[in-house]
């Protein structure tokens, strides 16, 4: 069945935060960006799905949301703190 | 490491504990930071000290939620911790979220602060992360055996990077022995899934009757929270399950998997206290029976009751002649048992318990 929509939403804002925290990842914040920020969302699940050996294909699959819930450590995997 | 690769320009670097987690003794805190400053001193020229008031370089502290930096933390699970690279002020500190249970067990209900104090002094030291699997400085935590804990050998070339170890070459493995090294020996040996593992410290000799070569890996490229140098190992074949026994501890694994809830100490088995370690264990799959082998003596356990029988333990010389008095493995296959004593195997008729034939350790090697 498709996924209950609030549900898709929720693990779409947790994986936001996930890559804002350890991909440096920034949403533009004005919609006139939709399409830019979803594409650069999908370039950075496939900067995380490549440091963690998954299949990079850009979409929030179920083996991507399972490794960002893995509890880990909070320093970035692509950038250093500022 | 980090941008622009931050280092201390000196050998000698300071460490203050600033407050401690109610989850764990004091005593403990200190034990697992000082455990994990040891792994990073033991494979470069760096010593760390300890100070109780003032600026030290690497400040340690428990805080939950926001905690004065920018980097607030968020409750259980997600973010256990993180620190800084090396630099002034806040450079170097290291930061564990009070909100997650901290322990100094490996078991599964918190999280061993050795482990990731190791992770986060690796940072305070300038190690960024890496993406191999099994290496310390991997962002996920993994829970592992953390006694004799060693260092993979991805985070050594990372801070060897940094810091040019000066003395004698770092603590590496010994290197894995010939094939046909005619004094081989074998901590333990088990069949799995109809292949025969042969183990020696971290290293695995894999024999499979689909292939004629010998494949040759390493105890953590199959589980990587593992760490080598088991004591024994059997399987029961009909759970597809293998017991690997380091000291007075024991591990079950099905396949890759290790069963949660492990390691269990091996006396939940029956032994008694007074047996610290197992040398060799061997199932036979038509009793349901498993021989553990300790000094000159055997017990049998009984999978389907789960429990030690009555009897024992027994003489190995007096049950099985001709094999000597203690052996360091043994496995089964096809009706034989083959047990390994130094460089030397014994194959035993099962039923008879009749010595057939005495031969090399490595004779599997196709030597």
């Amino acid at each position: 069945f498709p996924a209950v929509p609030e549900k898709k939403e929720e693990d779409t804002q947790f994986a936001k935060k996930y890559l804002e925290s350890f991909y440096d990842f920034k949403e533009e914040k004005s919609s006139l960006f939709k399409a830019k920020n979803l594409n650069h969302m999908a370039d950075k699940i496939r900067e995380m799905q490549s440091f963690f050996g998954l299949e990079v294909t850009g979409e929030l699959n179920r083996k991507t949301l399972d490794m960002m819930k893995q509890p880990r450590c909070g320093i970035p995997d692509v950038r250093s703190y500022s | 490491t980090f941008p622009y690769s931050p280092k201390w320009k000196k050998e000698d670097v300071t460490y203050r504990i600033l407050n401690y987690t109610p989850d764990m003794l004091q005593a403990d805190v200190e034990e697992a930071i000082a455990k994990a400053f040891q792994l990073w001193s033991s494979v470069t020229p760096l010593r760390f000290t300890r100070v109780y008031s003032g600026q030290a370089d690497i400040m340690i502290s428990f805080a939950a939620g926001f905690h004065g930096d920018f980097y607030s933390f968020d409750g259980p699970g997600g973010t256990l911790a993180h620190a800084y690279p090396p630099g002034s002020g806040i450079g170097g500190d290291a930061h564990f979220d009070e909100d997650e249970n901290w322990t100094k067990f490996t078991t599964y209900s918190g999280y061993n602060l050795f482990l990731v104090a190791a992770h986060e002094l690796g940072h305070s030291l300038g190690l960024g992360h890496s993406n191999v699997f099994g290496a310390l400085m991997y962002p996920i935590y993994m829970a592992k055996d953390t006694r004799d804990y060693q260092l993979h050998q991805d985070d050594i070339d990372g801070i060897q990077a940094l810091y040019e170890p000066t003395r004698t070459t770092p603590s590496k493995p010994p290197p894995r022995p010939e094939d046909c090294d005619p004094h081989l020996t074998f901590d333990a040996i088990t069949t799995l899934r109809g292949e025969t593992l042969f183990f020696k410290g971290s290293y695995v000799w894999r024999k499979s009757p689909y292939f004629s070569e010998i494949e040759h890996d390493t105890i953590s490229s199959f589980w990587p929270s593992l760490i080598g140098g088991f004591d024994a190992a059997y399987e029961v074949d009909k759970t597809d399950r293998v017991l690997f026994f380091k000291d007075d501890q024991y591990w079950a694994v099905s396949g890759y998997s290790i069963e949660s809830g492990f390691p269990k100490p091996i006396q939940s088995l029956g032994f008694p206290t007074s047996v610290r370690k197992v040398d060799a264990a061997v199932h036979d799959h038509n009793t349901k029976k498993t021989n553990f082998f300790v000094g000159n003596k055997y017990w049998s356990f009984n999978e389907n009751t789960q429990s030690m029988e009555r009897g024992y333990p027994r003489k190995i010389a007096a049950d099985f002649r001709g094999i000597g008095h203690t052996i360091d493995a043994a496995f089964q296959k096809n009706g034989y048992f083959y047990f390994f004593r130094g460089s030397n195997q014994y194959q035993v008729d099962i039923k008879k318990r009749k010595l057939i034939r005495t031969m090399k350790s490595n004779s599997w090697f196709n030597c």
